[in-house]
């Protein structure tokens, strides 16, 4: 049992929980967007993780992102080779403009801190790949009413 | 040990039959079961707790669907539909392993088992902090039923936690996504009818007020008109909500309402009751210290009973009584019949498109005030009666003229039932 002294658990200690890896940089990021449909990979964790350079956003072409690359937890993964690999570099911009697209943020292609924050939240496991951007109803919407009242 | 752990990966469940003649996939049945594992407990609620949020997670599906979900306690695991758990990081046999507190706070196999990452602070009903588990299970339910995540504001199935109002509930779109998958709602009505009440409000002003009501065997639907659906919580017993009329099967409601009459009747089989609107019971005697209820015959004479269903007549002060292929048209002044009655259904509401109409065997009749019109039903189809209005647009309408069938669920939406055990939350 968690230790707790409140009758609705609300002081139970969460600080001797294993907390989840945050998303920090772009390599997580990387392995966030494969591991919920956005990058077309079955194995995240054994993705072939791009060099640090190609990480660079349109926005700043001239300026290199020194990103240190994670492994803790990716025992398998592998290092990109020294080239460049733009297609790895586009696929992971169009990747993030999904995520950032599907999740109401500004459609940057940027790995900001906004994105970062929304990669952060709890959520749901399951991916999202095929889910729908918008309403999925077919119904005519001049039926739908807001409800005023809630309360069950 | 292994044997048990291989028998909860999904990989090794027998294939389950699902529907797929809209191309989707869906179970095929309606009536599914579950269970809270008993290896997969929370360290975080209490047992009955967790039972109690999945029980009423899945009650809220039974609400806007046709699908209904039973606690399954005593058959083997294998024959379980969706199998519920709590874990932390390498979990109940599953290939994917919880992350720990943060992020990824559950997630569930589609037609299969949904597991909770008990390293998250789920809390229960009315908690203030913390991650809800009830939001948390009507979400990953949704998946396990076929519904994908949805990046719509106010969605159930939007990936993300978002900490919710203090009540939160499945809206039309949600509803409507459902119902793509396992279609709407569809049945039979015991009866359906509008109550009026006098209400006094902070100034003393009386107004008046009514309510929508729909019951079917023992149970009744109040239906919001304004939101397109029923009451959140709905159906509730009879007997909780409607005291000392038949706890099941009522025939009928008749609210007859003139200049010098106001009365409410609740009929069933041979006998009637009248309902006192201002204390919500039914009277226990009438003026005359006649007990109720009464026999049909005494307090209606030359109406037969039992009936299928009956209305009032504003416009006439007559109670239509429908039964079999005729109807008896009642004069409340009189307290008889009128003469020329019983006639057949279809001579006094004929059909506005030959080959139309209900016919007989009616199973409610209704005036809706929402409407302004009145209603037959019958199965799963309704016909809405011609109105002065309608005749003054078109003239050439007949008076009382029944207009073409529609169904039930595409007028009054998400009048579901639910599962039995589920009725008494």
């Amino acid at each position: 049992e968690k230790v707790f002294h409140s009758r609705d658990h609300a002081d139970v200690d969460m600080t001797l929980h294993h907390h989840a890896d945050l998303v920090v940089d772009k390599d997580t990021a990387w392995q966030f967007l494969s591991k919920y449909g956005f990058l077309k990979s079955d194995k995240w964790d054994e993705q072939n993780l791009p060099e640090e350079a190609e990480f660079l956003s349109d926005e700043s072409p001239d300026v290199k992102d020194t990103v240190p690359l994670i492994h803790e937890g990716t025992s398998s993964s592998r290092r990109g080779s020294e080239s460049d690999n733009p297609t790895e570099s586009s696929n992971f911009i169009s990747a993030l403009k999904e995520f950032q697209m599907m999740s109401g943020l500004p459609v940057t292609g940027v790995f900001d801190d906004a994105t970062k924050a929304a990669m952060n939240k709890p959520r749901c496991g399951v991916s999202d790949r095929g889910s729908p951007t918008g309403p999925t109803s077919t119904q005519n919407p001049t039926l739908w009413s807001p409800n005023a009242n809630r309360s069950r | 040990k292994k044997r048990h752990l291989a028998m909860l990966l999904s990989k090794s469940r027998p294939r389950r039959s699902t529907g797929d003649e809209l191309g989707l996939m869906a179970f095929s049945k309606k009536v599914l079961t579950w269970r809270l594992i008993g290896e997969g407990y929370s360290s975080q609620l209490s047992i009955d707790d967790q039972k109690y949020i999945f029980k009423l997670a899945f009650r809220m599906w039974s609400e806007v669907s046709p699908l209904e979900f039973a606690e399954d306690t005593h058959s083997p695991l294998e024959e379980i539909d969706i199998k519920l758990g709590f874990g932390t990081g390498r979990h109940l046999g599953c290939a994917q392993t919880f992350d720990g507190a943060g992020q990824e706070f559950a997630h569930a196999w589609f037609l299969g088992d949904i597991h909770f990452d008990d390293d998250e602070h789920f809390t229960g009903l009315n908690a203030g902090t913390g991650i809800s588990l009830l939001k948390v299970a009507v979400h990953e339910i949704g998946h396990v039923l076929g519904l994908p995540h949805i990046y719509r504001p106010g969605s159930i199935m939007q990936p993300s936690y978002l900490p919710q109002d203090s009540s939160f509930e499945l809206d039309w779109l949600d509803r409507k996504a459902i119902q793509q998958l396992y279609g709407g709602c569809k049945g039979r009505f015991s009866t359906v009818f509008d109550w009026i009440r006098r209400e006094r409000t902070a100034y003393g002003e009386i107004v008046i007020r009514f309510n929508t009501y729909f019951m079917r065997d023992g149970w009744y639907w109040l239906y919001e008109n304004r939101s397109n659906r029923t009451r959140y919580g709905d159906p509730v017993a009879v007997r909780v909500g409607w005291h000392g009329i038949p706890a099941s099967g009522v025939d009928a409601y008749v609210h007859v309402w003139t200049w010098t009459l106001d009365a409410v009747y609740f009929f069933k089989g041979t006998r009637y009751w009248r309902y006192d609107s201002e204390n919500d019971q039914a009277y226990a005697e009438d003026s005359e210290g006649r007990k109720y209820p009464r026999l049909i015959s005494e307090g209606f004479p030359g109406v037969p009973s039992p009936i299928d269903t009956a209305f009032f007549d504003r416009r006439n002060s007559h109670i239509y009584f429908f039964k079999g292929m005729n109807v008896y048209s009642f004069d409340v002044v009189t307290n008889a019949v009128a003469s020329g009655f019983p006639q057949r259904i279809s001579e006094v509401f004929p059909a506005v498109k030959r080959g139309d109409h209900p016919g007989g065997y009616l199973d409610a009749s209704y005036f809706s005030y929402t409407h302004n019109a009145v209603f037959l039903l019958k199965g799963v189809h309704f016909w809405r009666l011609v109105s002065s209005r309608d005749r003054w647009l078109h003239p050439s309408l007949p008076r009382n003229g029944v207009l073409p069938g529609q169904q039930v669920d595409q007028q009054w939406f998400d009048i579901c039932n639910v599962h039995d055990s589920a009725l008494k939350m």
